[in-house]
C-alpha cells in the first residue's frame, strides 16, 4: 500500500524542500519504499538527489512525449526514488489545466501503488494546478512552517483550501499535522508563534521540532540529504524524530 | 518623475516583503514621495503596513468594480502610501490572462508619475502573470537572494528570464542588482555563496549585505517597518544603507 503525502505551503521558503528529502531518506532509513516527486519548476528537490544521468525524463515526458511513467524514476543516494522536476513543468501545469486533466497526477501515481510504501510530493509556494494536482491525490498533507509572523498569518487560509480542494473533488485528503521548521528557540518571536500555533491548533502541531541547522542548508550542495550528509547533526535526527511521529500518525491510526 | 522598482525572485522567503517593506521605509527617510505596491495574495506587505480600514479597495476593486485607482491607496504608520493586496489577486490574475490585459498595472501607476518618487512593487514567489505585469512596467528589478545553495541554484534563470520579458515587451526593465539578504557571515555556507555571487555577477551585486536579525522579523507584527519599530537595529541600519546605494545607482548614472 503506497501512502501519499503531499508537502504543501503557498509560503515561501518554510522549509517544504528540505522537509520533503529528509522526510524521504528518514522514511528509508526505517526499512520503507519511497518514492519523491518533484513538483516545483525550481527543481530544488530534483538537485538535492544528484541524479547521474544528464538529461532525465520528468513527467513532462510521459504527458507529451508519452514516455512510460516508470522510465521517469531515479535512484538517489539516499535510497529513495525521484521522479525528477525541471522548468518544463510550468509547461504542463498550463496544459493540464486547458486540457481539463484534473486527477492527471493521481493516474500516474497509481504504478506505484504496490512498489512503494510511501510517495512524498514536494511542491512549489503557490497554490496553482501542480499543488492541487498533489493535494487531489495525498491521502494527507503535511504542512511545514517557520514560526515567523508572515508564515503565522497564512496558514488559516492554507488548511480552509485544502478543506475546500478535498470537499470539491471528494478526495481523501486531511492535513496530516503542523511541521515547526527552522526554530531557534532562543528568540522570543519562535516561541510566542510556537505557543499561538498550540493554542490554536493543537491536535494538529507535530511534537518534533526542526531546528535551524546549518548542516540541512548544506547538505543539498553535495546531492545528499542531511541524514546522509551528517547523520548526526540536531537536523538529521529531528527529521528522523519527524519520520517516526509520521509513522505513528499513519500507520496506527 | 516616478521611479518604478520590482522586488522579485521566484524562490521563497528570500526576503522579498522585508526588502519592499523597509526599502519603502527608507526612502521615506530620505525625504521621498514612496508607493509600495502589493502584488501578492498572500498580503504579508499590506499587514506590515497596517492599515485601518477594515476592508482596503485593492486593485480588484479598480479592475473589476471601476473603482478610481486613486481611492485604492493607503497612507501607513511608516510614511509611505499603499496600494493593498489580498487573495482577491489570485482572480485578478486570471482575469488579466484571459481578458488579454497585460500591461495593465503599467497604464494604472501612470495616475503616480508626477505625485511619487519611486514606486516599490513587492511581488508573488512565482513567475505568474501578476509578476510578469510588474516586471514589464518597473524601470528596474531588485533581487532579494539569501545565500545559500538552493537559492543560488535559480539566479541565473531568473536574470534570464527578466531579460527575455523585457525583450519581448520592448519595456526598459533591467535588473538593477541582486541583494544578499538574511546573511550569517559566521557559517561558511554564506560565504561560500557570497563569493560565487560576486564571482559570477560582479557589477550586479550590491556592496550593502543585510544581516540576519530577528528585529525586522518581529516588527511586521506591530504592523511597521524595522526602520520605525529598532531604528537602531543592524537590519534598519542595513536597510537604510540599501537605500543610499539604491539612490547612487538610480538617480546619479
Ligand atoms: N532546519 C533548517 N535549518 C537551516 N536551514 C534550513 C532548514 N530548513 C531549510 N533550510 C534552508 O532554508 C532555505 C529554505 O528552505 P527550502 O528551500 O527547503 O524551503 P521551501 O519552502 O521549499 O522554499 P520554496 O518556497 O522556494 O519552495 C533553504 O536554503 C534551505 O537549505
Ligand atoms: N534580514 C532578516 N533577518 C531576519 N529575518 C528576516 C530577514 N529578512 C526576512 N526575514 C524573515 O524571514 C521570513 C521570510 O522573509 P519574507 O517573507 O520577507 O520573504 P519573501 O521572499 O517575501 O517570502 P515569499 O516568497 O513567501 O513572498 C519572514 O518571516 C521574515 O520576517
Ligand atoms: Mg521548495
Ligand atoms: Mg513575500
Amino acid at each position: 500500500m503506497n501512502r501519499i503525502i503531499a508537502i504543501a505551503n503557498q509560503k515561501g521558503g518554510v522549509g517544504k524542500t528540505t522537509t520533503a528529502v529528509n522526510l524521504a531518506a528518514s522514511l528509508v532509513a526505517t526499512k520503507r519504499k519511497v518514492l519523491l516527486v518533484d513538483l516545483d519548476p525550481q527543481g530544488n528537490a530534483t538537485s538535492a538527489a544528484s541524479i547521474t544521468s544528464p538529461r532525465p525524463k520528468t513527467l513532462c515526458d510521459y504527458y507529451f512525449e508519452g514516455a512510460q511513467i516508470k522510465d521517469c524514476v531515479y535512484s538517489s543516494k539516499d535510497g529513495f526514488d525521484i521522479l525528477p522536476g525541471d522548468e518544463g513543468l510550468i509547461a504542463l501545469e498550463i496544459a493540464i489545466r486547458n486540457d481539463n486533466k484534473q486527477g492527471f497526477l493521481a493516474k500516474a501515481l497509481k504504478s506505484f501503488s504496490e512498489t512503494h510504501n510511501y510517495t512524498i510530493i514536494d511542491t512549489p509556494p503557490t497554490l496553482n494546478q501542480l499543488t492541487i494536482e498533489a493535494l487531489f491525490c495525498a491521502s494527507g498533507t503535511l504542512i511545514p512552517l517557520q514560526c515567523e509572523y508572515y508564515s503565522l498569518e497564512g496558514v488559516a487560509g492554507l488548511m480552509k483550501t485544502i478543506q475546500t480542494i478535498s470537499d470539491k473533488n471528494m478526495s481523501t485528503n486531511r492535513v496530516l499535522g503542523i511541521v515547526r521548521t527552522m526554530v531557534d528557540m532562543r528568540n522570543n518571536l519562535a516561541k510566542e508563534v510556537s505557543d499561538e500555533l498550540e493554542k490554536h491548533f493543537k491536535d494538529l502541531v507535530f511534537n518534533t521540532l526542526i531546528p535551524r541547522n546549518v548542516k540541512l542548508a548544506e547538505a543539498p550542495s553535495h546531492g545528499l540529504s542531511g541524514i546522509k550528509y551528517m547523520p548526526n547533526s540536531y537536523g538529521a535526527k529531528a527529521y528522523l524524530a519527524l519520520a517516526g511521529e509520521l509513522i505513528r500518525r499513519v500507520e496506527y491510526v
